[in-house]
């Protein structure tokens, strides 16, 4: 999960993107929600 | 639907505690919200909000920064 | 105040649409605002609220996302 922690908020927002994963902005709040999302997609 | 949930949604969202008040959220699950930040229930709002509305999403989130099961996010 | 803010306070904030529409936020900021993902007003109002309404916070927010200056953010 970690590796996705050096991605910038909108790199973050591509791979959601490239992924379809539904989201809404990469703010501090969202953003360890979606880290896992992708995560979980990708494993 | 429940006595809390009306009393719930009978005030305004203004000034809400979050905690034990919640419908579906019980007092331990309340204080891991307080300790995550969201103290609040207008803060709780803005999450949603931040997630677009999105029931899943914001269901997700709820249950990775409290432990709700799936009826207590539902609720 | 503006039309602009006239206009803006008197539709619901349901379904509002960001970027030139809003007070402060011209169309340059709005579109900014809206590659980050902030493409509708209940959105950003979602971010004020997880930030407990703290307009320094929210001020300063809205610069790192979007630029806006001192005047626009406090518009």
């Amino acid at each position: 999960m970690d590796d996705y922690a050096v991605l910038s908020d909108t790199e973050l927002a591509a791979v959601l993107r490239q992924y379809n994963i539904p989201h809404g902005p990469i703010v501090g709040s969202t953003r360890k929600l979606y880290e896992k999302k992708i995560f979980e997609y990708e494993t | 639907t429940s006595q809390k949930h009306r009393d719930f949604v009978a005030e305004p969202m203004g000034g809400k505690a979050s905690g034990g008040a919640w419908p579906g959220i019980g007092d331990a699950l309340g204080k891991r919200l307080e300790e995550g930040g969201f103290d609040k229930a207008y803060v709780v709002l803005g999450q949603f909000l931040v997630l677009k509305k999105d029931e899943d999403l914001f269901r997700e989130w709820l249950k990775d920064t409290c432990g709700a099961n799936a009826k207590q996010s539902r609720d």
